[in-house]
């Protein structure tokens, strides 16, 4: 295998919003923000189990797998462009 | 589909929107234009009309703005969220709003349109060729004042076309200047500014001034991006400055080095080292009138649906046919209704395709008026009698909701009390007639439910009411009441029969199908199946359902739904447009 040298160079790009966030976070605050979860639901019981149901939601109403996981389909729709108004409630 | 709590809807049905700003991605004529054919998608099938207002209280009120724009619902840059609205109601609610961060286009990439030159606003064409130079992008060559220009041919030297890419040296935006071109240098609060600038707005928005002092003079406007302009970055707006330098390297083109994720950016100036100003290079985009024809639905009262196919999706998709799915027709005309006029009539001839049919070129006595002889030569399919007299009533165009549609010999045929029309052999051409039913088949009502014709032995069925008729050949069989097909009593009325196999039929009657033999003519025993169950997505309350060139049709008031041989709805459209290719 290659050894490689080193690695391209990557720079940090003033003013540049792509922040990395991983994928669970950009789950969470999706399901927050286009009403599959309320904010205070994101404490409870923590970052793990909870976010099965509320997953299982957007899964259905995106036409998804209800697989209640946060899947590749799944966050490649999270991170697809999309509309703003929430997809549940007001 | 689905409509938000309380079913929001407007009270009235002439709406009325304005355009409060302009992005600086397309011009305003092109902007308009989106959104004037957006409200269209909506009005195309409901009795909604849409008026735009320059000034003054809108009912929506459409806005271009960047992360926090003034209704606590930020934007978040370039992609992610694209646009929102507010269902109907007064003040804020009805309005939509568009996040200024995205590459707005039309949704295939940058389309350049130009003002003034010799060109009449024609889009850019790239490539061209001036002075035996070819051009990839808008150019100043040529030129002493440095306006950037492009020629809308493929050659320029040979056909001349030109005209100013968008440009603050060309035009401003919005602003008090009356979208007079910035003047360089001007003084801001006593700086001088030799091009467009942020400063002073918290909303990132590029602006100038009109005269050479702002602070004197307070005339301003906003610059339009230039061609190839960058997005995102810190100097958006700005276009790619080759060759640049990074790292130490040059780069004669966008460039993902630097970039974990791929995307490919650019410098805005010629030495990134140096200024460190940047920003993403431009793609397609998103369209404009796409969104915006989701956003409106939003205005309108609908809430997102979960049919992935349909515009109230939340999510974006490009696609090139018309945007409404039959869940979108459906969901608005379940809060508005049905259109119930048909589109206006420009006054002058029909566009090219089908020739105009003035009264007095109708056929009216034989031989020419006769129908010419059935593809087939029988008798008895295609109509043989004689043309009806002309009256209104003849113009197949006039008709709003047909009493029946069939294919009959390969042609489909229109039904409407005791006339009917057939297509061109192929349905291409104008459609032929009308008939008088009666000089046709004289056994049958002049009003009609269904028809069918049997591919096997070419019987052809009529249906009215509670009795229906079978021709053969020139013979007319019947009438026999629908309890003969085995039918309950409460059958009032056949909708439709379409073939599935050899001999094999489906029998449709308002919200259920039978199975039917052909050859006995009888239905299956048992309970009839609700139609909804086989046929998704189409209306219950059809009133006429046929089989047409593969595909099977629901017709209910002047639209038609149409299935697959998969089963899925591809098509909501009108029956005299789309079908008769009334223009």
């Amino acid at each position: 295998a290659p050894r490689g040298g080193p690695g391209p160079t990557l720079v940090l790009f003033p003013g540049d919003q792509s922040r990395n966030r991983t994928d669970r976070e950009l789950a969470e605050e999706y399901l927050v923000r286009f009403g599959y979860r309320l904010p205070g639901e994101m404490q409870d019981g923590g970052p793990g189990q909870a976010m099965g149901p509320a997953l299982r939601r957007l899964q259905k109403q995106l036409a998804l797998p209800e697989t209640g996981e946060l899947d590749p389909a799944t966050v490649a729709a999270i991170k697809a462009p999309r509309c703003g108004v929430p997809d549940l409630g007001n | 589909f689905l409509t938000f709590d309380g079913q929001l809807k407007w009270d009235h049905q002439n709406i009325t929107y304005r355009v409060q700003n302009y992005s600086p991605d397309l011009t305003p004529e092109v902007i308009e234009d989106a959104f004037a054919r957006a409200f269209a998608v909506w009005s195309a099938v409901t009795p909604l009309t849409f008026t735009r207002l320059s000034h003054g209280p809108a009912d929506i009120v459409i806005q271009f703005g960047t992360k926090e724009h003034g209704d606590g619902y930020p934007f978040d840059g370039p992609d992610g969220l694209l646009a929102h609205a507010f269902p109907p109601g007064p003040g804020i609610q009805g309005d939509a709003h568009f996040d200024d961060d995205e590459h707005w286009t039309l949704g295939k990439g940058e389309v350049v349109y130009t003002r003034f030159g010799t060109a009449e606003g024609a889009a850019c064409h790239f490539p061209f060729t001036f002075s035996g130079r070819r051009y990839e992008a808008c150019t100043s060559d040529g030129r002493e004042d440095g306006l950037p220009w492009c020629a809308t041919t493929p050659d320029y030297d040979q056909d001349g076309l030109f005209g100013f890419c968008p440009s603050e040296l060309v035009y401003t935006l919005d602003g008090n200047a009356a979208g007079s071109p910035c003047v360089f240098p001007f003084v801001f609060e006593g700086r001088s500014y030799s091009s467009c600038t942020t400063d002073g707005r918290s909303d990132g928005y590029r602006w100038c001034a009109t005269t050479d002092s702002f602070d004197r003079d307070r005339t301003y406007g906003f610059c339009p991006n230039r061609a190839s302009a960058v997005t995102g970055g810190n100097s958006a707006g700005e276009p790619c400055a080759f060759p640049f330098t990074f790292l130490g390297r040059s780069f004669a083109a966008c460039t993902a080095e630097g970039r974990s994720d791929g995307r490919l950016w650019c410098a805005t100036t010629h030495d990134y080292d140096r200024h460190r100003k940047w920003g993403f290079c431009p793609d397609t985009g998103y369209s404009l009138f796409l969104v915006a024809a989701h956003e409106f639905g939003h205005a309108l009262g609908l809430d997102h649906t979960t049919v992935r196919e349909a515009l109230m999706f939340p999510m974006y998709s490009y696609t090139e046919g018309p945007p409404l799915h039959a869940d979108d027709v459906e969901g608005i005309q379940f809060l508005y209704g049905p259109r119930t006029e048909p589109d206006p009539r420009p006054p002058t001839a029909p566009p090219t395709g089908r020739p105009p049919a003035p009264p007095t070129d109708r056929p009216t006595a034989p031989p020419a008026g006769h129908p010419p002889a059935p593809p087939t030569g029988r008798p008895t399919a295609p109509p043989t009698g004689r043309p009806a007299p002309p009256s209104p009533a003849d113009d197949v165009c006039s008709v709003s909701v047909f009493d029946a549609l069939a294919d009959i010999g390969g042609r489909l045929h229109f039904f409407k009390d005791g006339r009917l029309w057939r297509a061109s052999p192929r349905g291409r051409g104008p459609v032929e007639g009308p008939w008088l039913l009666s000089d046709v088949w004289p056994a049958l009502p002049p009003r009609l439910d269904a028809a069918f014709e049997d591919p096997l032995t070419k019987n052809i069925f009529f249906f009215s009411g509670g009795q229906y008729w079978v021709y053969a050949g020139r013979t007319a069989l019947g009438p026999w009441r629908l309890e003969k097909l085995g039918l309950g009593s409460t059958v009032q009325r056949v909708t439709g029969l379409v073939q599935r196999k050899a001999g094999k039929a489906l029998l449709f009657s308002g919200e259920h199908y039978w199975r039917m033999d052909i050859k006995s003519q009888s239905v299956n025993r048992g309970a009839p199946l609700p139609v909804e169950e086989l046929f998704s997505g189409v209306p219950l309350e059809a009133h006429n359902v046929f089989l047409y060139k593969g595909n099977i049709h629901f017709c209910r008031d002047q639209f038609y739904w149409r299935v697959t041989p998969r089963g899925q709805v591809d098509r909501v459209g009108y029956v005299t447009f789309d079908i008769a290719q009334c223009p």
